[in-house]
């Protein structure tokens, strides 16, 4: 018989703001 | 003796592996200096696939931080695309298209069994396996509103200097300008004449570029009828503001140049097959106040029919445009302030928005259908202008 597929493992993303925070605080540090 | 070694070709099972230290390579070559005409004639959204196939091998060998590290440098370098490029309609057409592609490939291949039933047994074989991404299913929806809004606000600029003038000034019809109303100067939206003169044929031509970029993109059609429903409703408003403030357009050679316009973009949508997208309906004031202009105002049922015929326009409006409309030469009589007045008792019970002008900069919710493709990721033919040789097929 079929196995039944495992169960998905939901990824947390931070939302497009918090991405946006993120990567302009990264540009900050980088000299 | 030379010995050749024949290695059996492996099936190629539709994903893509990297080494780690390559992503910031592949986001540059695929996303950030990536130029659209580049990938004229391949398949349309091929770095959306491109990216799904990464997506797919990372799941595969289950390494969360390569997805969760390649989905943000993406999202990041589409953000940072958008950005150089903010006021490139083309550029800003293929990262919508590209981005509600992705969009598609994470739901047609979630393993979610609503967004499986178009798909084949070969396409059921390349969904995830590991990882359920629905959250940044969500963050690349909000990404496609984002750029979406660009887009629009790149299309109102190339198309607003143009509507004033190809909407209520240019007179294509013959024999109009000799029953245009005496005692008023043309009047161009640039305060000098002849300067920005714009005739409806601009607008058509620039219809055509929107429309064609769009296509070439493989923007969804779902899309491109949402785009144009908000352009037509940008002509509406600015052109019937600009009528409802300037007694020289208020007319019945302006209304009867306005009705041909109209009918012209209208044959347009048709041809475009873009008829049924919603746009027609935004013109109804427009079309309303044309025909306010062309109908007798004297009888009592002069004033029935107005009230019966503009139920798009708001009595505030119907009352201005009267109170601005110029007869054409001495034979033809003013609005009679008694008429007005009839106008207005028949409307009072009008619950009608107490603004005069309509807010041209008011934005139709916009909505991204799911759309899965036909295509399997197994059929993608990386073309090697992408430079994406240290892509590895599995």
């Amino acid at each position: 018989s079929p196995q039944r597929p495992r169960p998905r493992v939901l990824l947390k993303a931070p939302t497009l703001a918090e991405m946006e925070e993120m990567n302009t605080s990264e540009e900050e540090e980088s000299p | 003796r030379q010995v050749t070694v024949q290695r059996k070709e492996k099936d190629f099972q539709g994903m893509l592996e990297y080494h780690k230290e390559d992503e910031a390579l592949l986001i540059r070559n695929l996303v950030t200096d990536l130029k659209p005409q580049v990938l004229s004639g391949t398949v349309p959204c091929l770095p959306a696939y491109i990216l799904y196939m990464c997506i797919r091998h990372a799941d595969y060998t289950n390494d969360d931080v390569k997805v969760h590290s390649l989905l943000t440098s993406t999202i990041n370098g589409i953000k940072k695309v958008l950005k150089k490029h903010n006021d490139d309609f083309e550029m800003t057409t293929f990262w919508l298209s590209n981005t509600c592609r992705l969009l598609h490939c994470l739901k047609q291949y979630s393993g979610d069994e609503g967004f499986m039933t178009q798909n084949t047994a070969k396409q059921n074989e390349h969904c995830l396996k590991n990882f359920d991404l629905t959250e940044y299913r969500q963050v690349l929806s909000d990404l496609s509103i984002q750029i979406y809004q660009q887009l629009i606000k790149i299309a109102e600029g190339l198309l607003q200097p143009m509507i004033v003038s190809a909407m209520l000034e240019n007179e294509s019809i013959q024999g109009l300008s000799g029953v245009k109303p005496t005692g008023y100067r043309k009047r161009s939206s640039s305060m000098v004449d002849g300067d920005n003169a714009y005739c409806l044929e601009a607008i058509i031509r620039q219809m055509n570029a929107f429309h064609g970029v769009m296509c070439d993109q493989g923007l969804d059609p779902e899309i491109i009828q949402q785009v144009f429903k908000q352009l037509f409703y940008v002509i509406n408003a600015v052109t019937l503001n600009n009528l409802l403030l300037r007694k020289d357009v208020c007319s019945w050679s302006t209304g009867m140049q306005l009705r041909y316009n109209i009918s012209q973009l209208e044959e347009w949508l048709r041809g475009r097959n873009l008829h049924q997208s919603g746009a027609v309906q935004t013109l109804e004031p427009l079309i309303q106040a044309a025909q306010l202009l062309q109908l007798k105002k004297k009888t009592q049922e002069d004033a029935e029919a107005i009230c019966s015929l503009c139920t798009s326009l708001s009595t505030q409006q119907i009352v201005k445009i009267l109170n601005l409309y110029t007869p054409l030469n001495e034979f033809e009589e003013r609005v009679t302030v008694a008429f007005i007045r009839t106008i207005q008792a028949q409307l009072q019970d009008r619950n009608d928005p107490q603004q005069l002008l309509l807010d041209f900069k008011h934005m139709f919710p916009v909505l991204f259908p799911f759309n899965p493709s036909s295509l399997t990721m197994d059929s993608i033919h990386i073309p090697a202008c992408l430079n994406l040789e240290f892509l590895n097929e599995v």
